[in-house]
């Protein structure tokens, strides 16, 4: 089963 | 003082029709070079960006004398902008510490003024820096087949495998009750540009994402006859809309990984 990743795991924070 | 005239109200109607669902609250930020848009959605799996540019041929006038957030309820704006008919000129205007938002409709015939202000939220949302990166495939197709395929895969799973390969792009779905895969080739040699799919390939990638997601994009669809899917092994694909004369409509997904 694949897991859904979240864009907080890819771009940083401003 | 921050006043710009838009051309054509449905230009930004279909922006805010396509966005509302997934990102409800959201900031517009204004400065002299346009109109930007970052929001994620509530789980932090989807995000748009929006760049309208003041130096585009889509503004009549545009003048920001100093950089403000408006931060709009998107639902409530969509409602405001089905006041507006499709051929009117819109014009957004607000002060330099603004607490409403204007929307002036001008008919084409001059005959009808519309006015509705709308009152402005302050929104706490988390902007992410998105490097400016190189994609190992960029596949460039219809917006309508890219709708199609999502719709039509939609039916039997919740996420999408996308395989990026030299002669094309693969999109397969496989769930409890069946499976499904649509084979897109690369056709540059059809006349209108348009109509091309085309795929610039540095690596080719295997991918999965939630057809949820990505289903919800499509709903830009009617923004381009074009929609560009940027995507690199393991990280969020980008799938822009470019938006004629304005600038681009773009959605940021994040995979689903095997853990």
């Amino acid at each position: 089963i694949k897991g859904q990743t979240s864009l907080n795991r890819f771009f940083s924070k401003q | 003082m921050f006043e710009a005239k838009m051309l054509q109200s449905s230009v930004l109607k279909k922006i805010i029709e396509s966005l509302k669902d997934l990102f409800s609250d959201a900031n517009f930020d204004c400065s002299s070079s346009g109109i930007t848009l970052q929001d994620m959605d509530s789980s932090h799996v989807a995000l748009c960006y929006l760049k309208l540019r003041s130096d585009e041929e889509g503004f009549e006038d545009y003048r920001c004398d100093r950089n403000i957030t408006l931060g709009v309820n998107l639902v409530l704006m969509s409602k405001i902008l089905k006041c507006a008919g499709n051929d009117d000129v819109i014009t957004l205007r607000a002060e330099d510490e603004p607490n409403i938002l204007t929307f002036i409709f001008d008919s084409k015939n001059g005959e009808r003024v519309s006015k509705y202000d709308i009152k402005l939220m302050e929104i706490d949302s988390e902007l992410l820096g998105i490097p400016d990166t190189e994609y190992s495939c960029v596949v460039k197709m219809p917006s309508h087949e890219f709708q199609r395929i999502c719709s039509n895969l939609s039916q039997l799973g919740d996420s999408v495998t996308v395989d990026c390969h030299k002669e094309g792009v693969d999109f397969k779905v496989a769930g409890e009750q069946g499976s499904g895969a649509i084979k897109l080739k690369q056709n540059t040699t059809v006349d209108k540009e348009e109509d091309q799919v085309s795929v610039e390939l540095n690596e080719a990638v295997t991918q999965s994402f939630a057809l949820k997601f990505l289903c919800a994009f499509t709903k830009a669809t009617s923004l381009s006859d074009t929609v560009s899917l940027s995507l690199t092994q393991d990280t969020p694909i980008v799938v822009e809309y470019p938006i004629a004369q304005h600038g681009y409509l773009r959605f940021y997904l994040a995979p689903k990984i095997e853990e």
